[in-house]
């Protein structure tokens, strides 16, 4: 059938609380190899994201502060049960490389990277 | 036809010298949104990539010497008339996101990244 998010998405999911600094970002970006961090508030509900991106715009201004102080806030997310197509889509049109995957109740369950969908290429030959 | 690299690598591409400082590349790759700089040597020959996750690996160590200092010297590459399909496996099992291409000179004539790819997913629809 057509591929969805959840037959391609990565289950465990690394995530920071907003009030960590970027050094720890940086340390576990590095440590995990995945370049995209969902950040948490205290409650779990998703703060924002922030990424090696993040981290280079932290050196080139000298900002080292806090995760909250470079996240970014408004977080581009997809679902479960969306079609790849519809979300490769998305990121295309946002230009981001990976999206946090929401539940119902806007807890993360996953995480989809353009590295997941540019792995279906690879299958296709 | 089958779809080849040159179909859709980009053609303009962003690298640095490898004398450059980290804190330089940061600049770079905040100012062009590219996370992956190809890095070259004088005679503009390929010396190695600098990406924002190398940025972040060298906040994480402290250490923002030269783009050589934390450069990854071995890269792996594609060639323009290559299926995307096999590039895509190569990115793959490499566990990288993005690829400089290279012509019979060994010189850069473009760049390849699994967000490309990705798109290729999004016009399936
Ligand atoms: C414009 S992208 C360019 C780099 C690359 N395409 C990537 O996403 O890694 C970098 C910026 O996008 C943001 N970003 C990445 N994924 C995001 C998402 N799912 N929602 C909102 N912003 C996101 C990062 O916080 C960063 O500030
Ligand atoms: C293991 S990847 C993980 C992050 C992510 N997948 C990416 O490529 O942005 C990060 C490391 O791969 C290296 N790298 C990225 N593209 C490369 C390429 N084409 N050839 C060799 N190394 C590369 C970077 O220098 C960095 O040290």
């Amino acid at each position: 059938g057509i591929a969805v998010v959840s037959d391609i998405m990565a289950v465990s999911v690394v995530t920071i609380n907003k009030d960590a600094s970027v050094y720890d970002a940086a340390k576990i970006i590095q440590d995990t190899s995945f370049n995209h961090l969902p950040v948490l508030n205290d409650d779990k509900t998703l703060a924002g994201i922030i990424t090696a991106w993040d981290i280079a715009k932290a050196v080139s201004l000298n900002k080292f502060d806090l995760v909250e102080d470079i996240m970014t806030r408004k977080v581009i997310t997809a679902n479960a049960d969306e079609q790849v197509a519809v979300v490769a889509r998305r990121l295309d049109l946002n230009e981001v490389s990976a999206m946090p995957v929401l539940n119902k109740d806007r807890h993360i369950i996953g995480m989809i990277t353009s590295d997941d969908i540019s792995k279906l290429y690879a299958r296709r030959s």
